[in-house]
Parts: structure tokens; C-alpha cells; sequence
């Protein structure tokens, strides 16, 4: 399960780059 | 030395004769490059899937494929690899799995 969590941060983070 | 060829054209009875020219009219002209929002309709497609899908280990590859018939594994694990790239979805217990991150 941490590595749900993990991807889903990481991913969280991409999207949150691409919206800047 | 009989005369061939006239022996046997009259019973002919073509009552089959039809046309069944494919006439599949969806009005999809596969127009895949067209982009929507950002995302090409293969794309936005694979999200809207994946997004309507609110199990915790999220959708598989394969049940992608299954939905979306039309659209070829190539072009779903492209989609997938696009729209997670982008951050839209993450894979979750494996790499055949995905989940939205705009549903929550």
C-alpha cells in the first residue's frame, strides 16, 4: 500500500507542476 | 458430342443477392489526433474510464482493453502512459493498474 501512496504523491506532484 | 452450356440457365433464382456493404454508421471517422482539452479523444476516453472506476487498486489494463474495444491495447497502453506521465493517473498494486488522481 505504500507504494500506492507513493505514485499517487508523485503523481499528484506532476499535475501540480503541469498547473504552474 | 452434345452442346454444352445451355443446359441449365433458367432455375437460377439469385434471391440472396444482397449488399451488405459494412454499413457500420457510428460517424467515428478515427480521427484520433484531434485534441480535446488537451488530450486526444483515445485519451480522454482512457481517463473518463479510469475515473469512473473508484476501486482502491483501480483499473487494469486489461479492463480498459475490454471497455474500449475499439481502440487498440498499443494505442490504451499509450494513453495510459501519457495521462500518467501528465499525473493524471498513477498506477497503483502494479504497473497494469491505474487510478485517477482528479477523483478525490
Amino acid at each position: 500500500l505504500g507504494r500506492i501512496e507513493r505514485n499517487k504523491r508523485a503523481a499528484l506532484e506532476r499535475l501540480a507542476a503541469r498547473n504552474v | 458430342s452434345r452442346p454444352q452450356g445451355t443446359v441449365n440457365t433458367a432455375g437460377m433464382n439469385h434471391s440472396m443477392v444482397s449488399m451488405s456493404g459494412g454499413g457500420t454508421g457510428t460517424g467515428y471517422s478515427g480521427a484520433s489526433d484531434i485534441a480535446v482539452n488537451g488530450l486526444t479523444p483515445h485519451q480522454s476516453q482512457v481517463l473518463n474510464l479510469i475515473k469512473s472506476c473508484t476501486d482502491q487498486q483501480g483499473v487494469s489494463i486489461q479492463d480498459l482493453k475490454l471497455r474500449l474495444k475499439a481502440i487498440s491495447l498499443a494505442s490504451i497502453k499509450q494513453a495510459v502512459e501519457f495521462l500518467s506521465n501528465e499525473g493524471h493517473i498513477y498506477s497503483t498494486i502494479d504497473e497494469d493498474h491505474f487510478r485517477s488522481t482528479d477523483n478525490d
